[in-house]
């Protein structure tokens, strides 16, 4: 059984796929053979990756529940990638109703079960695709930037969380919140860190991810940035985050 | 009649509450009576504007038919705002559906009969509420920054402005790209920039807005940026904008 990460907050841009990716490939360099789904309809994750989208496979067949010929190989031995198209968008309604989801849980159990990780990147909403994911998972990642509106939708997702741990998922923990795009010369970002730390305490990743441009710079040749520039701040970040969360996590 | 300008693109984070909080604070500014709508359930425009969310006024009343007393003042003269709320994550499935766009329609139209603008702030997706707003508009602004994942979602965005263009809203045009979070230093920020100049030519707006903190300082004061540091480089950008985007339009 694989140890099942989503990687999800509502709030856009504060680097879900660019977490997902990127710790994906530190799991998979590490040894653990590492499935990436990429759950968003922008399928930024498929093509940071390089990878072509194809409505045939990936996510959307798994959503159909299609089980073979769906994967797609990456430039990174152990990792794998379930791959988005634009017609995922459909998935929002279908992953709404409960034989959706049920349909999709039983592909992505027997997609995921030759893997020791299997992470999801999902879309920037709390509709049906992030409820369907989190329903599915073992654990929850949420990055976040240490900005006013950023902040503002974290008691969302936390209460998300709470609710489909009560509810569909008894077994989802939130494994942490993790800063990124974080600039330590702004006075604004040193306060919220602190007011996150006094708030959440040790749900915060002591791992934090600055901001570099090597990372949006990676993405653009698809390749995680290990591959494009290992000894940039971003990968250094990202090694350590999967140091820090495979201690969290059920080490096989 | 108002002019009516929705601020959309299913990329996150690209700065389209930034850019519909503080255009609607210039054109208030100006001279225009300005009503703002926050049709994003994450309420981000109600909080950057230091308002409270309220389930039974706003955005969400709007989409139930209600038309008085829906309002709410803020510390700009001339500026009102359609508050958000969580609940609004309800109007995804609502207005997916025809009689629910309709109704939403109607009570948009008497809302904002006494203004001369309507901006609509929309969420990082492309379901229902985007493309309601999108149907009822005049011209959408597409704010975007000058990174890869967001250049992706760009062919995306304009192919659902043409569609709704051809289908519901014949009226319905691109008043331009803008460019957000611009860093000069950055060499790749330079060549995304000619790159969509060469592509989308006189679509990209001249004015650029930089990167700069004090627009995120200002949403967390819950003031327009103008309000909070007009001698900023955000506050030049957006009061820039406001003139170029005022020549666009029909000018009453
Ligand atoms: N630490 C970082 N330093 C610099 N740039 C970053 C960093 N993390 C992410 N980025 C860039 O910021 C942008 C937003 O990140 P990303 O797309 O990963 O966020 P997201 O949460 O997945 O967005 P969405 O909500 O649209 O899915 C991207 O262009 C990405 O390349
Ligand atoms: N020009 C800028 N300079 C610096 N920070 C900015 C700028 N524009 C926006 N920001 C900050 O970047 C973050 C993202 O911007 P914003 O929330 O406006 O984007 P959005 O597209 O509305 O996001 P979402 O997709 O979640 O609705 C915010 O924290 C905002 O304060
Ligand atoms: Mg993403
Ligand atoms: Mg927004």
């Amino acid at each position: 059984m694989p140890l099942r990460t989503a990687i999800a907050n509502q709030k856009g841009g504060v680097g879900k796929t660019t977490t997902a990716m990127n710790l994906a490939a530190v799991l998979a360099i590490g040894g653990r053979r590492t499935l990436l789904i990429d759950f968003d309809p922008q399928g930024n994750a498929t093509t940071g990756l390089g990878l072509p989208k194809d409505p045939a496979r990936g996510t959307m067949a798994a959503v159909r529940g299609v089980v073979d010929g769906v994967l797609s190989p990456t430039p990174v031995e152990k990792l794998q990638v379930l791959a988005s198209c634009p017609d995922l968008v459909e998935a929002e309604g279908l992953l709404s109703r409960k034989e959706g989801r049920e349909r999709v849980r039983a592909a992505l159990d027997t997609i995921g079960a030759d893997f020791d990780e299997v992470l999801l990147d999902c879309p920037p909403s709390m509709g049906g695709i992030t409820r369907a994911a989190l329903g599915w998972v073992d654990r929850v990642v949420v990055p976040i930037q240490c900005e006013f509106f950023a902040m503002e939708g974290l008691t969302q997702i936390l209460s998300v969380i709470e609710q489909v741990r009560t509810g569909e998922n008894p077994r989802l923990e939130l494994a942490g919140v993790v800063l990124t795009m974080f600039d330590p010369r702004l006075p604004f970002h040193q306060e919220v860190l602190e007011n996150l730390r006094a708030h959440l305490k040790e749900k915060v990743c002591r791992t934090i991810i600055p901001r570099d441009v090597a990372l949006a710079e990676a993405a653009s040749h698809g390749v995680p940035v290990v591959d494009y520039d290992c000894l940039s701040l971003g990968a250094y970040g990202y090694l350590e985050l999967g140091k820090e969360l495979a201690r969290h996590g059920g080490e096989a």
